[in-house]
C-alpha cells in the first residue's frame, strides 16, 4: 500500500474547511 | 453572479448535484433522504467568492499515476477545478428495506451544445475502487442548454459503504473512516476531450439536524 498519509487536520486548508456551515 | 461563487466555468456550470436514498414507489421529496446536496439554481451576488486550496494539499486523496488528479491539473484549464467538502446527513429515518433505491442525480448546463462524458471515481486511500463512466445529450430549454444525468443508481460499493459507515457508534469513528474515502468526478467534452469540470468532493458525517451541509472552494496553484 501506500505509506501513510499525513492528517487533514495537519494540512494547510482554510479554517472553513473544518466548520460545518449552518443551514440556511 | 454564479462566476467565482459556484462550481463552473463559462463552458459548463453544475446545477445540482445530489445522493440519495428513497422509498419507491411513493416518489414523494417525502420519502426522499438527500446524503449529499448541493443546488445552484439560484446563484446571487450576495453570495460570498470561493475560498482556495492548494490542489497539491490533496493530490494523494485522489489516483496520483496517469490520468490523475495533478496530471489533469497541469492539463488544465485551473479554472475547471473544484473542491467540494460534504458533511454528509446519515440521519434517516427511512428504514432500509428492500425495495429502497440508492440514486445519484445532477444537472448541468451550457451556452453550448455537447454531448458531455461524466466519469466518477471513488477512492479508498487514494485508489481507485470503483469508476462510472456516463454520457449525457444537451437538451435545449429557456435559452441554454441542458444535461441531466436522473435518478443514476448507485454502486454496490457505495450502498455497502454507507451501510457498513452507519453501523459505527461514534461520529469521530465515521469521520476517520470518511478520511480515506473521496471521489473524483471529471466532466469532459466527448468530441474533443477538453476537460469542463474536475470536482474533488472530501467527506465528513453532518452533526446538524438540518440536512447535509458543504463548502465549495477553487483548486489552485500558487
Amino acid at each position: 500500500g501506500k505509506p501513510d498519509q499525513v492528517p487533514m487536520r495537519n494540512r494547510q486548508l482554510p479554517p472553513s474547511f473544518w466548520e460545518e456551515p449552518r443551514p440556511s | 453572479a454564479w462566476q467565482g461563487r459556484s462550481i463552473g466555468t463559462p463552458k459548463l456550470r453544475l446545477v445540482e448535484f445530489m445522493a440519495f436514498m428513497e422509498q419507491q414507489g411513493e416518489p414523494d421529496a417525502y420519502n426522499k433522504h438527500l446524503y449529499v446536496h448541493i443546488s445552484q439554481s439560484n446563484p446571487s451576488y450576495s453570495d460570498a467568492l470561493l475560498e482556495s486550496v492548494d490542489v497539491r494539499q490533496i493530490y494523494d486523496k485522489f489516483p496520483e499515476k496517469k490520468g490523475g488528479l495533478k496530471e489533469l491539473y497541469e492539463k488544465g484549464p485551473p479554472n475547471a477545478f473544484f473542491l467540494v467538502k460534504f458533511w454528509a446527513d446519515l440521519n434517516t429515518s427511512i428504514q432500509d428495506e428492500p425495495g429502497i433505491f440508492y440514486g445519484v442525480s445532477s444537472q448541468y448546463e451550457s451556452s453550448e451544445n455537447m454531448t458531455i462524458t461524466c466519469s466518477s471515481k471513488v477512492c479508498s486511500f487514494g485508489k481507485q475502487v470503483v469508476e462510472k463512466v456516463e454520457t449525457e445529450y444537451a437538451r435545449f430549454e429557456n435559452g441554454r442548454f441542458l444535461y441531466r444525468i436522473h435518478r443514476s443508481p448507485m454502486c454496490e460499493y457505495l450502498i455497502n459503504f454507507i451501510h457498513k459507515l452507519k453501523q459505527l457508534p461514534e461520529k469521530y469513528m465515521m469521520n476517520s473512516v470518511l478520511e480515506n474515502f473521496t471521489i473524483l468526478q471529471v466532466v469532459t467534452n466527448r468530441d474533443t476531450q477538453e476537460l469542463l469540470l474536475c470536482i474533488a468532493y472530501v467527506f465528513e458525517v453532518s452533526t446538524s439536524e438540518h440536512g447535509a451541509q458543504h463548502h465549495i472552494y477553487r483548486l489552485v496553484k500558487d
